[in-house]
């Protein structure tokens, strides 16, 4: 484990359980896509199925219980608890699951490191990690609300992609044998996708006005 | 190295 690997799941760990705590705080996810949510429980849930089968270490199996526990609670906010789900914005957040899904799970079919069911959920959740985000920023491009709370959750999703991407360069020189493409090339393209939606914010926050995204 | 071994990564 070095400091890169370390900082970046401690600011992944603090994007999800921010906006838990403030959802069951302020009891409202205004601004929030729950398609986005969805979409990260399902790439948890997909890509831990090791959790009983390999155990790597106490860090690995707790944080994986936390980040399965933190993302399917947020979900069961957004979609049961009868005042969070009051402030939704439902009407705004329409991207469909399935034109992301589908797509990943057809790229995992034939891009993956070993053809079982294990490696070609592994790598489908690295191909929907990288894409998940594109339902939060087509609701914030619609809405026009970047308040605190989802500021802070995508700046800190923000830092945690530069960070793991630290640590891949680190582990690349410093680890003899270590090469992922998928997990590389996934991760780069997520993160591209997160420097775009930076630009914005950067500048509105620049020039003190509202963030405006382009169509 | 690449192969399907344990991904200790998050």
């Amino acid at each position: 484990m070095n400091i890169f690997r370390l900082a970046g799941d401690m600011t992944h760990l603090m994007s999800v359980l921010v906006l838990l705590l403030k959802i069951h705080t302020i009891k409202s996810c205004a601004g929030i896509s729950l398609k986005t949510q969805e979409l990260y429980a399902l790439v948890f849930a997909t890509r831990y199925l090791d959790i009983f089968t390999d155990f790597i270490s106490v860090y690995n199996t707790i944080m994986k219980l936390i980040f399965l526990g933190s993302s399917f609670s947020i979900v069961w906010y957004m979609r049961r608890h009868k005042l969070v789900r009051r402030s939704y914005d439902k009407e705004q957040d329409t991207f469909r699951h399935f034109f992301l899904v589908l797509p990943c799970l057809l790229l995992a079919l034939v891009m993956n490191e070993k053809f079982t069911f294990k490696e070609v959920m592994w790598a489908f959740s690295l191909y929907l990690e990288a894409v998940a985000i594109l339902p939060q920023l087509v609701l914030l491009q619609r809405t026009k609300n970047i308040d605190n709370l989802t500021g802070q959750y995508v700046f800190l999703l923000g830092a945690y992609r530069a960070f793991y991407i630290f640590n891949w360069i680190y582990r690349y020189f410093t680890e003899p044998h270590y090469v992922h493409w998928i997990t590389w090339i996934s991760g780069l393209v997520q993160t591209l996708l997160y420097a775009d939606f930076f630009y914005y914010y950067f500048n509105s926050w620049k020039n003190n006005v509202k963030l405006h995204l382009p169509a | 190295s690449g192969g399907a071994d344990v991904k200790d990564e998050l």
